[in-house]
């Protein structure tokens, strides 16, 4: 049993009832700044919380993300890891405080909770959301190709029998409809970023198209220097650049649609795994994971802070 | 519970453009039910790959017969699973 928030086993595989509670003691530990906001429910029924920070009224916000593909808990980990650390230097440490003293923060640590639930009880390499639809004998949809951004498009498949499979319309998967509206309802998103795992590799749009953004130079020099302060703390190198640019084109992703509906600084973070372990990165390497994507994501955050639209 | 057993991860380094073409086909064949870590993009980004037990076969001979290099980066990905059960059981102790 966790005894507080602060001694959480991220070294642990945790069901997702123990993520909740663990959502719920970061609460309880630090309420003057810490809510939980139900944004809907997953096709089985499971909720979407979101841990939202927050200081005052009427701020601007930013979102962060993770473990859309369920099966890396290295994902969930770092967002339950970065929840805690600014839940706790909020007041104590310069950066955080002024952060969350103009924006709030909104962290979904856990953005596929049917798959991550199958991981653990069915099939541990499962990706995909756990909808159902007559026709089919295959389960589930991908859901970052689930995206109103060049749906359908190249890198996602047609076949549901596909784990890149993109669903029968934009947002069908339920999961994704629920974030999607959350940043419509809120309007005044002006950070998106998504935590992935395996690759090493730091990106912005686009993914649907091989084309660079408006802001391609700005989101560049910010990816690079992001890439630099993570790679300070254990020499990981990352890889930085576009979707199309640095893996592959790939449409209906998140950072995309976020992108093209007005939110500047959409990133997606592919965390540190080679492969060599399978999506089951050993228990020694989870926190130094946290720690140093920490040190990334701080240089967005900064960037974002610093640079209002 | 699915289990894993016999199942292999590939790594594979295409050489040319032409391979790369060649992995994108072999992604296309949905009843080898193979699972895409990384997708045939670059030349110079390897491709890693999940294959089921009962489709090694045809893969490996399909790489093989079209000279393209492949590795194996997980030999059973069962045993991997079970040693990480077995490390999260005794830290738990």
């Amino acid at each position: 049993k966790e005894r507080n928030s602060g001694a959480f086993n991220y070294g642990a595989y945790h069901t997702l009832d123990n993520l909740y509670r663990a959502i719920d003691a970061i609460m309880l530990d630090y309420k003057s700044i810490v809510s939980k906001q139900l944004i809907g429910h997953s096709y089985e029924g499971r909720p979407l919380y979101v841990i939202k920070f927050s200081t005052g009224a009427n701020r601007p916000g930013i979102w962060i993300d993770a473990g859309i593909h369920s099966r890396e808990w290295v994902t969930q980990a770092t967002a339950l890891w970065t929840a805690h650390k600014l839940a706790a230097e909020y007041g104590k440490d310069a950066f955080v405080t002024s952060l969350l003293n103009n924006y709030d923060v909104f962290l979904l640590p856990v953005t596929n909770p049917d798959g991550y639930a199958f991981t653990h009880t069915t099939n541990r390499m499962w990706r995909k959301t756990r909808s159902i639809r007559s026709g089919s004998r295959c389960v589930g949809v991908d859901p970052n190709r689930n995206w109103n951004a060049g749906f359908g498009g190249p890198g996602a498949s047609s076949d549901p029998c596909s784990d890149s499979y993109f669903g029968p319309k934009a947002e069908s998967e339920v999961e994704v409809k629920a974030v999607a509206d959350f940043i419509r309802g809120h309007s005044n998103i002006k950070g998106f970023i998504s935590i992935h795992s395996y690759s090493q590799l730091l990106m912005f749009p686009y993914g649907y198209k091989c084309t660079k953004p408006a802001d391609f130079e700005e989101l560049n020099d910010v990816g690079n220097a992001a890439a630099m302060a993570l790679r300070s703390l254990y020499g990981t190198q990352y890889k930085v650049g576009t979707i199309c640019s640095t893996i592959y084109q790939a449409s209906g992703g998140s950072i995309d649609w976020t992108y093209d509906v007005g939110i500047k600084y959409s990133f997606a973070f592919e965390l540190r795994d080679t492969g060599r372990y399978g999506f089951l990165l050993p228990a020694n390497q989870i926190l130094p994971t946290a720690q140093e994507t920490w040190l990334g994501l701080k240089k967005i955050l900064e960037h974002i802070r610093d640079n209002p639209y | 519970e699915k289990t894993f057993i016999g199942e292999q991860v590939l790594r594979i380094k295409a050489s040319n453009g032409d391979q790369i073409v060649q992995l994108q086909d072999l992604q296309s064949l949905a009843h080898l039910q193979l699972d895409f870590w990384t997708n045939p993009s670059n030349p110079e980004i390897p491709v890693d790959v999940r294959v089921p037990f009962e489709s090694l076969q045809s893969v490996k001979i399909y790489l093989e017969s079209n000279k393209i290099d492949y590795s194996i980066m997980i030999e059973d990905l069962q045993e991997v699973i079970n040693a990480e059960k077995q490390e999260m059981i005794s830290s738990e102790r």
